[in-house]
């Protein structure tokens, strides 16, 4: 998972 | 109407004026302006209704399947217009001897063949837009934690399409199903981009940034 954590943290964001 | 009003912004590839006109410069001007593609469209998926309501990793699945297809359906669009070029951005715009230049002839020819059958058809923005829903809806996953829920956001997208060509099209009762057959292409396109990408990517010679790496990666 920690390979993939731009594609995390954008869907997490918000907007 | 929802899915014309997520629709993301228009991108420009701004090809680096101080690097030489060569593969390099064409390979790294296409990764950077994907990796800014990425970013938009990844907030496009958050729009499509049900999408966001899927749990974080099965959305993540599936953009990891269809990232791709995303991108050169939307190539594809633009280039309707255009005879036997594919327009990556408006200031970005390659015909058969730059791409082979570039080493991507193989990869023109295939997304050239999508754009004169979507052509052929007269594709309008409203059958875009949901067609690019329904490869993300159906990007096929091997790893999906409720499927149900992809099913339904599938199911969702399929409506849309059928009720736009009911409503729209009621002269040809298959042409959502031409549309829907459009896919396999789409994905086989999508597949050989992928792994033309990884391929420069284990190359090394050509700056990506870490979106598009990442997705190379989840895909590989």
């Amino acid at each position: 998972k920690e390979k993939h954590k731009i594609l995390h943290r954008l869907l997490q964001n918000s907007t | 109407s929802h899915l014309l009003g997520a629709e993301p912004e228009k991108v420009f590839a701004m090809p680096d004026p101080a690097l030489p006109d060569d593969d390099i410069k064409a390979l790294t001007t296409l990764c950077d302006l994907a990796d800014r593609e990425l970013v938009l469209n990844i907030g496009w998926a958050k729009h499509l209704p049900g999408f966001s309501s899927l749990s974080l990793p099965d959305q993540m699945r599936l953009l990891q399947s269809a990232w791709m297809e995303v991108l050169i359906l939307r190539v594809v669009f633009r280039s309707l217009g255009t005879q036997d070029k594919l327009v990556f951005a408006e200031d970005y715009v390659m015909d058969a001897d730059q791409a082979k230049l570039a080493g991507l002839l193989e990869l023109h020819t295939a997304i050239l063949q999508l754009v004169r059958r979507y052509r052929a058809m007269g594709l309008e923005r409203e059958e875009f837009v949901t067609l690019k829903a329904i490869a993300l809806a159906n990007s096929d996953s091997m790893h999906i934690e409720d499927m149900e829920a992809v099913q339904r956001l599938q199911d969702c997208v399929h409506e849309a399409l059928q009720d736009y060509e009911h409503i729209h099209h009621s002269e040809d009762p298959r042409r959502a199903g031409k549309l829907i057959m459009t896919l396999p292409l789409l994905r086989q396109t999508a597949t050989k981009a992928v792994q033309h990408f990884c391929s420069i990517k284990q190359d090394g010679r050509v700056p990506m940034h870490k979106l598009f790496v990442e997705l190379l990666e989840a895909n590989a």
